[in-house]
């Protein structure tokens, strides 16, 4: 049976996409079959694979807001060995849409479970937001969530909110809602900030934050303007090895290495 | 009369706060009367001038959802020289709550028109979406709006969105909707990607970018942990410069200078 996690956390530009995007490449690498689920309006890990999102016919919205199967949405691409259900420009609309439907947060729960046994990891790129898209990512989260944190003073600001949202989540609609750890991410060495950031985490986190932390590095800025991971990109590159090490230590904590 | 002026990005952690308070906060060093106006849940302007948001009795949320004065919430600080329309937690559900408020786009709008008399100029800092809250910030954005843009490549890949959004709104509700200007930030000069982003940027928006380019500065990153704006806590660095610079650019562009 294939873990489905979700990439979430509502502050912008901490690397939910570039972790969801890398770190499923890695896991392909290691020998995985991964799938990248795209919930963000802004399409950018639909994107981040190479494809152009006004060209998308259908992906997240029509899976969500249509009784069609999921399958005819999924995109292969075999040179990353990813797949990807890829978000349109109409997911934008979503949101309101969504109000008042039935089951509301549990719609892409319903519509990804049955692809749980196609793969061994599904990964759920969140958009920056505490609404219903990203309720719809937490609660299908059915083996945790991981929480990119940058290592900036604001980044650490947001987090009791989105513990709290979390709870809300796991109260009233998933009882198993873990945190399955937390990321840190663009790291910069050289700034105190960063260190102080990092032991403020590791405080109120524990043994939840990975050992790995990623580095701030200029290749994984540029890998998405490219459309392909950092596995591809630029495979020696300090970005690449953190990443790598942790889909490595993803699996050896999932029992799959 | 005061002019009002909305940041918004629907793209996450582009600058959107970061130039709220610092493009205040030299408006103010100029001389300028200013009032700052959170209308993120995240409340990062709030707690970048040093208001503990578990601390705010009443802000953004209760002058868009009640019928008070939002004169009661506006607090000042004396230091700064800058006031602050603060956001506080329950701002949070405002996106669904404001759903069935009848003109729910235009409520801040018409919150915030009496004040542009007694003061020179309102800055709006909205979230990363483009839900109510940021509808309501480009509704009142009587005199435009300012778009921070990070010299990255998945920033350049929302602009799409966010100037059709704009258009929308200019269809539906307001007109006069101008983009007063787009501010490059967070330019690091060692990478070829911000320069081909500055390239782009410039193609699409042509007059409309600013001279002044923010370059990547940590004090920048380090002065919201202190509570302050990089006035006061570098006023010396790069980016306390560059913030300088563009108040003055605006100035001069206002015919205030
Ligand atoms: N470790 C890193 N080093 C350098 N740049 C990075 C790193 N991780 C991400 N970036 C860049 O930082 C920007 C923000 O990252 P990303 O878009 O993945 O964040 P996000 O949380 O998904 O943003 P949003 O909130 O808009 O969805 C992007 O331009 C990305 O390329
Ligand atoms: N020029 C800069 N140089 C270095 N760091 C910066 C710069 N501008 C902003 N930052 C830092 O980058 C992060 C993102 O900036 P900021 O929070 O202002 O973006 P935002 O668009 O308001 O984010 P959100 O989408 O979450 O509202 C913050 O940690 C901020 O301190
Ligand atoms: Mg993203
Ligand atoms: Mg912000």
């Amino acid at each position: 049976m294939g873990l489905i996690y979700t990439i979430a956390n509502q502050k912008g530009g901490v690397g939910k996409t570039t972790s969801t995007i890398n770190l499923g490449a890695f896991l392909a690498y290691f020998g995985m079959k991964v799938l990248l689920v795209d919930i963000d309006p802004q399409s950018n890990a639909t994107s981040s694979v190479g494809i152009d999102k006004t060209s998308v016919k259908g992906g997240t919205y029509q899976a969500l807001l249509e009784e069609r199967s999921i399958r005819e949405f999924i995109l292969h691409n075999p040179k990353l060995n990813l797949s990807i259900l890829p978000a349109s420009p109409d997911l934008a609309g979503a949101e309101v849409e969504l109000v008042n439907e039935v089951g509301r947060e549990s719609l892409l729960k319903r519509k990804l479970l049955p692809l749980a046994e196609e793969f061994d990891y599904i990964l759920i790129d969140c958009p920056p937001s505490l609404g219903l898209l990203t309720l719809n990512g937490l609660v299908a989260a059915v083996n945790g969530v991981l929480i990119p944190v940058q290592c900036e003073y604001l980044a650490m600001e947001g987090l009791g909110d989105l513990i709290s949202t979390v709870d809300r989540v796991r109260r009233a609609i998933s009882p198993d809602l873990i945190i399955r750890g937390v990321i840190l991410t663009m790291y910069d060495t050289r700034t105190n900030l960063a260190n102080d950031v990092v032991e403020e985490v590791k405080k109120h986190f524990h043994d939840k934050v990975f050992k790995t932390i990623v580095p701030r590095s200029v290749r994984l800025a540029e890998a998405p303007s490219y459309g392909v991971p950092i596995s591809l990109y630029s495979p020696g590159s300090v970005g690449a090895k953190a990443y790598q090490e942790l889909a490595r230590e993803l699996l050896i904590g999932d029992g799959r290495r």
